[in-house]
Order: structure tokens, then sequence, then C-alpha cells
């Protein structure tokens, strides 16, 4: 979607700050 | 062997028995074993003291050193509960528990709740949400003009603060991502079902009998 439908949370979890997913990744 | 952390262990000051933090979470006693492999590489990566601080974190998050985030900042507070400027190995295996696909719904809700409270008032405000729009277009690069920044605002506060006093409570943002369930996507860490397949060293360090608990 484009950013201006998104809403701001939709948006800000896309920050790679919050994927810990790559805690995981040697 | 058995429940008395041999002296190697002992060096990680807030290192608890994986039997006790097994009991407390939804992790296995050789999933516990496990994260404390991820967490002996993360906490000897810069300081070699058995305990995990910003710098280290954000090596592991970003595998570079400089990078300051608002978020990861942010993450690592909520990390830290005793406030120490430090992870130990509790509070490690207690944050990451939130994030095991088994976690309750509820402990997500009141996490997610608490990392976009900024600064810990109980409430989401509209300048909290604006700070971390600019901090994610900085992040990104992305290009939005401050109006179209005003609107995903006013969008979202329309959207999620029913009773429109300008700011999020507890109660309306759980309404919220109930609503909007892709919202705690970054919750839930697969990975943490599998985590003694990525870390099977884990089982030549056991200190615990009985593995398949």
């Amino acid at each position: 979607a484009a950013p201006a439908l998104m809403n701001a949370f939709e948006l800000i979890s896309t920050s790679q700050g919050l994927n810990l997913g790559t805690l995981f990744e040697k | 062997m058995g429940c008395f952390p041999s002296r190697a262990r002992r060096q990680y000051p807030g290192y608890e028995d994986p039997v006790v933090l097994a009991s407390q979470t939804a992790f296995s006693v050789s999933e516990v074993e496990a994260l404390f492999e991820l967490f002996k590489s993360i906490s000897s990566s810069v300081v070699d003291d058995g305990l995990i601080n910003k710098e280290e974190f954000q090596l592991a998050l970003f595998k570079n050193r400089k990078k300051e985030n608002l978020f990861a900042n942010r993450i690592f507070d909520l990390f830290d509960v005793k406030q120490k400027g430090v992870i130990d190995f509790g509070d490690f295996v207690r944050a990451l528990n939130v994030f095991h696909p088994n976690a309750p719904q509820e402990d997500k809700v009141d996490f997610s709740f608490k990392l976009y409270d900024l600064d810990g008032t109980g409430f989401i405000e509209r300048k909290e949400v604006k700070q971390m729009l600019i901090a994610l277009l900085y992040e990104s690069e992305m290009r939005l003009s401050d109006e179209t920044v005003e609107l995903i605002l006013d969008k979202t506060f329309l959207e999620a603060d029913v009773n429109q006093d300008g700011k999020i409570d507890k109660t309306e943002w759980a309404n919220f991502v109930s609503r909007n369930p892709s919202l705690l996507k970054i919750m839930t860490l697969p990975y943490l079902r599998d985590i003694t397949t990525t870390f099977p060293s884990f089982v030549f360090n056991s200190e615990v009998d009985d593995i398949a608990t």
C-alpha cells in the first residue's frame, strides 16, 4: 500500500531495529 | 552436573538454572540451553563479561555496532528490566519468551504497547508516534513530506484513539491490534521454535542430566 494509506504502526513495524529475527542469523 | 552451575557458567552474572527458566517460560530446558549458546556469543562479541551491553545488542541486530537506532534502543531497554544498562541471561530468556509463538497474546500486546510508549507515561501519544515515524524515515531513507506524515498520524489516531483524547491507552491499543493483527507480527519469532537446531552445540555444554525435558 502507499505509505499515506498505511497506519503509522504498520510503517513503524517495518523498522530493521524491530526485526529481532536477525539475532538468530549466524 | 545437575542443578549446580559449573565455574564456567558462574562467570555469567545473572545466570539462572535452565530448569527453573524453563518452568517459568514457554521454552523447554533444551531450548533454554540453546539460548545460552546464543547469549554467550552475543555477550562476548565486544566485552567478554557475560552480559549483553547496548553495543553488543546492536552489533547482533545490525551486524554493525555503529548503527544507532531508536527502536533497537527501545527493545534493549525493555529487555533490561532491572535497568542496569546490560542484559543478563535471565533477562534475555524472559524477554525472548514474549516472542515465542506459544506466548500469550496478552503478553505480546503489553510488550508492544510499552515499546511504543517511549516515555513510559502509560499512553502512546501522537508526538511519540511522530518521533518514531521520523526515525523510520531516517532509517529507511524513505521520503515523505511533513504533510503526509501528519495525514498518516490523523488516520492512525482516528482509528486507534477511540475516545479522541489525542493519546492511545492500553485498552484502545488492545482493541486496535485485534482489528489489525498484522501489527503484532513483529512480536512473534518463528526462529524460537527451532532454536535447538540452530544452536546444536548446547548438547555438548549441557549441565542438565535429562536434556529431553
